[in-house]
């Protein structure tokens, strides 16, 4: 489970 | 999990998120809360809490922009004076 974690991307930030 | 009710007593929400499906952070996370805000001004929104739901919508499954869009849009519509947020201090998407 860590490593499939570690493979996903970071996400992007939105100022609402 | 908290609701948290946050007045339209400004202009622009003031907050930023990061996150949602298929992201590290599968959830969107506030990550800034910007002063004059309305959700500042409410008080009770804090950087680092998930949103679960707004306005009763579920974020699970919702991707980054889908997510923003829906926040966006329950600041928008003139339906309603406040946007209803739930939020968790923990990380529970999984």
């Amino acid at each position: 489970v860590r490593e499939k974690r570690l493979t996903l991307p970071p996400s992007e930030i939105t100022m609402l | 999990s908290t609701l948290v009710r946050v007045p339209k007593s400004a202009s622009t929400l003031g907050i930023a998120i990061e996150g949602g499906a298929n992201t590290r952070q599968p959830l969107p996370r506030i990550v800034t809360i910007q002063r004059g805000g309305s959700a500042h001004n409410c008080g009770q929104l804090k950087v680092g809490q998930i949103i679960l739901e707004v306005n009763g919508v579920s974020l699970r499954g919702r991707e980054h922009r889908d997510a923003a869009r829906l926040i966006a849009e329950a600041f928008k519509t003139k339906e309603r004076d406040h946007v209803d947020f739930l939020v968790t201090e923990f990380n529970v998407a999984l």
